[in-house]
């Protein structure tokens, strides 16, 4: 699965990965 | 805690103790959202839970570029609950210990 990563300038980092498999079927 | 259309979970198990504690943030109703929503999945990131303030996240995650800045306060709103609960649940754990 994709994932990616942001650093912010303030470095934080955020990882992106798909939307968790359970929440996907409750939509 | 109220149904901003933005979801707030834990990403790992919390032990009550450590203070920083990683977080997963995803759009399950995009329509709640003023600005235009980019499907970017779940963003995981590490939160202080004693010296951070969940809207500073929520500004840095606008400026990443994941949101619009007129969602920046329905984000930091999200983060704020889930936070909240978090703390709660650990005041109750040390009580529920004393």
């Amino acid at each position: 699965c994709a994932t990616a990563q942001v650093v912010h300038s303030a470095g934080r980092r955020f990882i992106v990965s798909p939307v968790p498999e359970a929440r996907l079927k409750e939509q | 805690a109220e149904d901003t259309g933005v979801r707030v979970e834990l990403a790992e198990e919390d032990d009550g103790k450590k203070p920083s504690i990683a977080l997963k943030l995803w759009v399950e109703d995009h329509k709640k959202l003023k600005g235009k929503y980019k499907e970017s999945g779940a963003i995981e990131f590490t939160f202080d839970l004693e010296k951070e303030i969940p809207e500073n996240v929520a500004q840095e995650m606008v400026e990443s570029g994941f949101f619009h800045e007129s969602d920046a306060k329905t984000v930091g709103k999200s983060i704020r609950d889930r936070v909240a609960l978090i703390k709660w649940r650990r005041e109750r754990t040390v009580s529920a210990a004393l």
